[in-house]
């Protein structure tokens, strides 16, 4: 089962 | 104060065409060196990043950096006024709490102006690193387009699979299955828009949501190449460079296994 990962979880906030 | 003359006008409205499907409002953010605009969509899944150079433009001025808080969906309908041969300027004052469209056709015989409200618009920033990614595919923007498109018919969920065979564009759903694959042919005499260039380092497989995809993929009118970048468990960068004017670049969050 896959689930859709947030852009959040790979960029750092800046 | 600020002010942007484009010849070539119709770039902007393309560009809006390109991002409203997936931001309704976002900052476009001015200083002397040009126009960047970043946003996410609602679901927080993907980025977009616009990158207009000043140089791209006929005449840019901008004394003072700032953002521009725009709704985009108003944005786009204002530029339903711009004819496609039309010049467009932008104007905005310094402390200025709306920004001017200006469209004139190519003769000079007709000028439309709009004015339209600026937003405060609270938005998120990302550091965006710099990436070498495993595996860079380069093809024809259009042909992107239709793959997108044509396998979105069978499902939600595209698998995108760079190998030494090519690039693979799997789906399936409930109707059935469906593969598109794309080889590098830069060693036959293709012609150049029809070429796939397949860097790889590595083997990636990577599993994305489709719609996104046919999203990014409205911003095909802007240039004739894209260029696909892909790591594993990293998000898919999905880049068009607009020659002399800059980039719209977006970022796709994978689907993980739980």
């Amino acid at each position: 089962k896959q689930s859709q990962s947030k852009i959040s979880r790979f960029f750092a906030a800046g | 104060m600020f002010e942007a003359r484009l010849t070539k006008g119709e770039l902007i409205k393309k560009v809006i065409e390109a991002l409203k499907d997936l931001v309704t409002e976002a900052n476009f953010d001015i200083s002397a060196t040009g126009i960047q605009l970043q946003a996410m969509d609602s679901s927080h899944v993907s980025l977009c990043a616009l990158q207009m150079k000043a140089e791209g433009f006929d005449h840019f001025r901008c004394d003072r950096s700032m953002p521009l808080g725009i709704n985009l969906s108003s944005m786009s309908k204002v530029l339903k006024c711009c004819n496609k041969d039309d010049i467009v300027t932008l104007k905005a004052e310094d402390d200025g709490d709306s920004i001017n469209f200006m469209f004139e056709s190519k003769d000079q015989d007709k000028i439309s102006d709009f004015e339209l409200k600026l937003m405060d618009i609270d938005s998120e920033h990302f550091g965006i690193p710099d990436t070498d990614y495993k595996a860079t595919v380069t093809m024809s923007a259009s042909e992107f387009t239709r793959i997108c498109n044509d396998l979105s018919i069978l499902g939600e969920t595209v698998a995108i699979s760079v190998g030494k065979d090519g690039v693979r564009f799997s789906v399936s759903g409930e109707m059935g299955t469906g593969n598109m694959t794309v080889r590098d042919n830069t060693s036959s005499d293709t012609k150049e828009a029809d070429r796939v260039e397949i860097d790889m380092e590595e083997p990636v497989n990577l599993n994305f949501a489709l719609r996104y995809l046919k999203s990014f993929a409205k911003a095909a009118p802007l240039t004739d190449r894209v260029s696909l970048c892909l790591s594993r468990d990293v998000p898919l960068l999905v880049k068009y460079e607009i020659p002399e004017f800059g980039s719209l670049s977006y970022y796709l969050a994978p689907k993980i296994d739980d």
